[in-house]
């Protein structure tokens, strides 16, 4: 439940905290973009701790965030690839 | 505009460290 959930974080560091947020939004997320699991939720744990336990408790707020998540992915990878045309 | 931007975002591995925290100034 979420009481263990948010004592187990605060007796983490804000580095474990963050990694164990991302272990536990990763098989979620895998299981909607299983190609950009590792970026999206590299990109989602940039959100606050607060903000991520209400993604792991609504699936509905999770959904649509690694669709928004993907689009500014998409939006940047195609930066990318104008920029690497403009080196080459 | 932000050449930074290159390596974002930073990847999340099950059972690896993460390391996304030290990209970030507190």
């Amino acid at each position: 439940g979420r009481c263990l959930i948010a004592s187990t974080l605060a007796s983490a560091s804000p580095e474990d905290q963050k990694k164990m947020l991302g272990e536990w939004l990763f098989p979620l997320i895998q299981a909607l973009q299983p190609t950009l699991a590792s970026k999206i939720t590299g990109m989602l744990l940039e959100m606050d701790n607060s903000e991520l336990l209400l993604l792991l408790e609504s699936p509905e707020s999770l959904c649509y965030k690694v669709d928004e998540a993907v689009a500014v992915l998409e939006a940047c990878q195609a930066q990318q690839g104008k920029l690497a045309k403009c080196i080459i | 505009s932000n050449g930074s931007s290159i390596n974002w975002p930073p990847e999340f591995h099950p059972g690896v460290p993460w390391k996304g925290l030290q990209n970030i100034d507190p």
